[in-house]
């Protein structure tokens, strides 16, 4: 997956199996990447798991589970909302398209986190206060949100010469040369299919509706 | 690999007894042997992350001759853990940015991450 991370980094990552994006003390969120289209290095979000964890008064632990082809608008247990406690309810689930798109809402902690299926792959945004974000203990010290990808699984973004099919396409979706675009060049290099830029115009979009500087969106690094 | 947090924990926990090097006196000796088997807790708590750093298998070793140098025993009791980190919310508050409102009066700061790619 490319990943933005919560310290407005860029990386493109060839982790499999499962990993933990975020876990502290209110939240864990995991995703699991497999080798697709007969790669062995390349990879897709396949799974992703939120467990909102037990908060005083506020909330009672929710468990949220998303597959591939399956992006519930609704809890493991069938629920929609949670946390119901002192007359209110912290944890909410929303969807506007059930099945491929499901927006959780925890407003014990101030998140929001977007799950979606864009053409094969799943995809995540999350958008969380600094100090939610930093309430993790030396333990938890494997988060992809936080301290981006290792090192050792980080890819290079390949050069993609501007007469290509894949440049013209990417530019006529996504015009700000940005790490969005860079993901959708790596992409469209990657899988052949013109199809597979939606990922990266979809995340811009989750960009766009969670931060609210507009300045900050079009995130610049490396080749971008 | 947050051996570094480990490393800084034993130094402070050390500067606020005043007894770098372990002192003379019994007592004195108790607390840094306290202080050296929390570093050695938190350095297993982070092994697996640490598996390749060099500064982690250093402070292993490190702990290990300092623990046989000051006839530290093996179990005993340990300094205070860390602090957890503050809770956000107080009082009665179930809205986090409600409560970060009539607290702070401004607007948290939020952040954003993004996984995404097909």
């Amino acid at each position: 997956p490319h990943i933005r991370t919560f310290n407005e980094e860029f990386q493109t990552c060839a982790v499999q199996g499962a990993w933990p994006l975020i876990d502290n003390q209110y939240l864990y969120i995991q995703a699991t990447s497999t080798p697709t289209r007969g790669s062995s290095y390349i990879t897709i979000l396949t799974k992703i798991t939120v467990i909102l964890k037990n908060w005083r008064e506020c909330a009672e632990l929710q468990i949220y589970q998303a597959e591939l082809d399956n992006v519930p608008p609704a809890f493991v247990d069938g629920s929609v909302t949670g946390g119901d406690r002192r007359g209110h309810q912290s944890l909410r689930v929303h969807s506007h398209d059930p099945g491929r798109h499901a927006e959780i809402w925890a407003t014990h902690i101030g998140t929001m986190i977007v799950v979606r299926q864009v053409g094969r792959s799943l995809s995540l945004s999350v958008r969380s206060p600094r100090a939610i974000v930093e309430s993790y203990t030396p333990e938890q010290d494997l988060q992809l949100c936080v301290w981006g990808c290792p090192v050792s699984q980080r890819m290079e973004t390949p050069y993609v010469h501007p007469s290509t099919p894949a440049y013209t396409h990417c530019s006529s979706l996504l015009p700000v040369q940005d790490v969005y675009f860079q993901a959708c060049l790596f992409d469209l290099q990657v899988t052949g299919d013109l199809n597979s830029s939606a990922s990266a115009v979809a995340a811009l979009e989750d960009a766009r509706a969670m931060i609210s500087n507009p300045d900050r969106v079009h995130l610049l690094t490396g080749r971008a | 690999c947050r051996i570094l947090q480990c490393n800084s924990d034993f130094v402070a926990a050390t500067l606020e007894i005043g007894v770098i090097g372990g002192g003379g006196k019994d007592g004195a000796n108790a607390v840094y042997c306290s202080a050296l088997r929390s570093y050695a807790l938190c350095t297993q708590r982070t092994a697996r992350a640490c598996r390749g750093d060099l500064a982690y298998h250093s402070a292993v070793q490190g702990i290990e001759d300092l623990l046989i140098q000051h006839r530290c025993p093996q179990t005993g009791p340990t300094a205070q853990p860390r602090p957890l980190p503050k809770p956000p919310l107080s009082g009665n508050g179930c809205f986090y940015e409600k409560g970060f409102m009539q607290k702070e009066g401004r607007a948290p700061e939020y952040l954003h991450c993004g996984v995404f790619g097909d």
